[in-house]
């Protein structure tokens, strides 16, 4: 029925209605609009094509567009759903709702499972933990050695890796974050119940009240 | 904490490039 209606206001490609992304996430109505306006605002950071490339990525998290991360290509080649090299808007909200304070445990265990499985091979092997580490001293100002290095991948290892065959399963992974919660405290982000505050998106709103 | 009392991932999850808070940060 919609079809016959023409609205004026313009979306980004891949826009999707906010009522069904927030029937298939934690996310209310509200909160998916508020997020359109903050999605609108990292799309046209650097290129005004309503698609989140990754140097607005880049931009938006480290407000440099040229800085490389191992850990944030992680993140975007993950919201990067289609894997066409951009984030549209319904990946955004699909992937940040797994930060949701409301988002289940598990969903949270498997993104960051999937987040260090660097290879997708379907295990986090003991090499991938190694440069995962490296990365992480490459961009602190943790100075260790590599015997160091090596003793704490070592560690880690013994911990996870349960069945001991090099590599750690998603089952290891669950079992290894049950007790050690603290791995996915960064999966949560508080901000994304304050979003409406932040992004108060009138126009659409009232859009959809129209509609109704 | 020690860096060698600490495991891999707790190190890892201190990385800038996992938080993503810093996306709301006007």
């Amino acid at each position: 029925m919609g079809c016959f209606y023409s609205k004026t206001t313009k979306h980004t490609p891949g826009y999707e209605e906010p009522s069904v992304l927030a029937a298939e996430t934690p996310f209310t109505v509200s909160e998916v609009e508020a997020l359109y306006e903050l999605f609108k605002k990292i799309s046209a950071s650097v290129n005004n094509d309503g698609l989140i490339h990754k140097e607005e990525f880049q931009l938006a998290l480290f407000q440099n567009k040229d800085r490389r991360n191992l850990f944030a290509d992680r993140i975007f080649d993950l919201f990067d759903i289609k894997r066409n090299g951009v984030i549209e808007f319904g990946e955004f909200v699909r992937s940040l709702s797994v930060f949701h304070p409301n988002a289940q445990t598990a969903a949270k265990i498997t993104f960051a499972f999937r987040l260090y499985d660097l290879r997708n091979t379907g295990f986090i092997e003991r090499e991938e933990l190694k440069e995962m580490v490296l990365a992480l001293l490459n961009e602190s100002e943790l100075d260790l050695s590599d015997d160091v290095v090596e003793t704490i991948v070592d560690k880690t290892f013994r911990d996870a890796d349960v069945n001991g065959d090099g590599r750690i399963d998603p089952e290891e992974w669950k079992e290894f974050v049950m007790k050690n919660p603290s791995l996915i405290k960064n999966m949560t982000l508080p901000y994304l119940t304050d979003i409406t505050l932040a992004f108060p998106s009138f126009v659409v709103r009232s859009e959809v009240e129209d509609s109704e | 904490t020690a860096p060698l009392a600490m495991n891999a991932f707790e190190l890892i999850s201190r990385s800038q490039g996992l938080n993503l808070s810093s996306l709301f940060e006007k």
